[in-house]
């Protein structure tokens, strides 16, 4: 498991900080705001009250002996500059920074944040290519055309099999399906003969085009 | 391909608006600041200064045609929900609304919003989730621990077969190998015969335990 530092608890750092916690790392949450450090308190294993743009304080908290650090810091572009500045000069092997717009990104790339973050642009793109998907619960695009794409099956789905469907190799929707997540089952490469039950999650993959075209047809 | 309407051009709603055009659909951007409509103005199909809380202005862009209308006012909660509760009432089958917190989501929900969207939130998980496996490009989460990635090949995988690497059913990883991307093509449940080359992109699915043991160890 990771030591984790989040710096910035605003919508994006709680819901990071509570997260790996949750997923078992050790995560210290930093904020100068005393109410918003207390709130998350019970949700982290530290929370603590500091300016993270202190790099004495820094030093304190041990920051050098963490193995990421994610600066989380939004409007005061200043200090997340600074503190992204202090996380890599301590010695943090891998810093991730939430950016406010592209200008901010770029500075923050060129001072050395290993990944660069922009939650609301980065939605925004998510959702376009979720939209003509509308059942589709989550989607990763492969290439600006292919992508795959994570949906509850339909009611057009349910009860027939794969290849009654006429997905997968050769099938005629050029979709196929590469998973199949039931109850607490998953059936990875499902084969041609499985059948489709209510409340199966289904990963498709296929050209945009050809994923849109199978899901208006199913409705 | 549809008729969008996007209300408030933020961050997120420039997003979205300028990716749903390049995608091929129309798109008509609505926000009160002069400016920013002008700005937007080549990457849409129309951009318009409006206040979309004003019931016949809305009528008279024609809003009641659109297939899908995305409130994405942030700041002025009161706006938003207006917005949202106005492009039902005239009939948008669609209607996704970004959230600024918990309590704003909820709002949108119970006055109608078909989808809720908290870009800060989600990239908090999201990225709370590609942590572990800093290589990975994208994630999926079927599951609260089991997984979609999609990463680059690592030099590891380089050069080898899917059996060789003990990817795929009964191999040591317990991780699967759903797709390849390499160059423009796409290999749909490669065999186990198949070589990763230099480049790959990969689609891997697995516990998310495994996911991790496996890139971990193939650093
Ligand atoms: N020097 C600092 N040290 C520690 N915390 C800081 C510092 N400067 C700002 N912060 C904290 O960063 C947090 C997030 O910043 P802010 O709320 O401006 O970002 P935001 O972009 O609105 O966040 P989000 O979009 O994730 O909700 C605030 O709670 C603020 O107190
Ligand atoms: N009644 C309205 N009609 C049209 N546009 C509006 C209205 N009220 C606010 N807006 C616009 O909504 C846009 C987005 O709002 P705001 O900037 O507050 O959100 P934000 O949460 O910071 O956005 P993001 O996080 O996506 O960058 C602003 O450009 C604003 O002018």
């Amino acid at each position: 498991k990771r030591q984790v530092v989040v710096i910035g608890l605003g919508r994006f750092g709680v819901s990071l900080a509570t997260t790996l916690y949750k997923m078992g790392h050790d995560v210290l949450a930093v904020d100068t705001n005393e109410r918003i450090v207390q709130g998350i308190s019970p949700e982290v294993t530290h929370a603590v009250q500091a300016d993270a743009t202190n790099e004495s304080i820094l030093r304190e908290l041990g920051i050098a002996n963490f193995d990421v650090g994610i600066v989380a810091i939004g409007t005061e572009i200043e200090n997340s500059v600074l503190s992204t500045i202090l996380l890599k000069r301590l010695g943090v092997p891998y810093v991730i920074a939430k950016a406010e717009n592209n200008l901010h990104g770029i500075i923050l790339e060129k001072i050395g944040a290993d990944k660069v973050v922009h939650p609301e642009r980065e939605a925004g793109t998510r959702v376009a290519h979720e939209l003509p998907l509308v059942d589709v619960m989550d989607y990763i695009s492969v290439s600006p055309r292919y992508g795959v794409a994570m949906l509850t099956a339909l009611p057009y789905f349910v009860g027939k099999t794969i290849s009654q469907l006429e997905l997968g190799r050769g099938g005629r929707w050029g979709v196929a399906v590469l998973l199949i997540y039931r109850g607490k089952e998953v059936i990875v490469t499902p084969d041609r003969a499985e059948t489709i039950k209510a409340n199966d999650v289904v990963i498709l993959s296929g050209d945009d085009e050809n994923l849109e075209r199978l899901l208006t047809a199913a409705k």
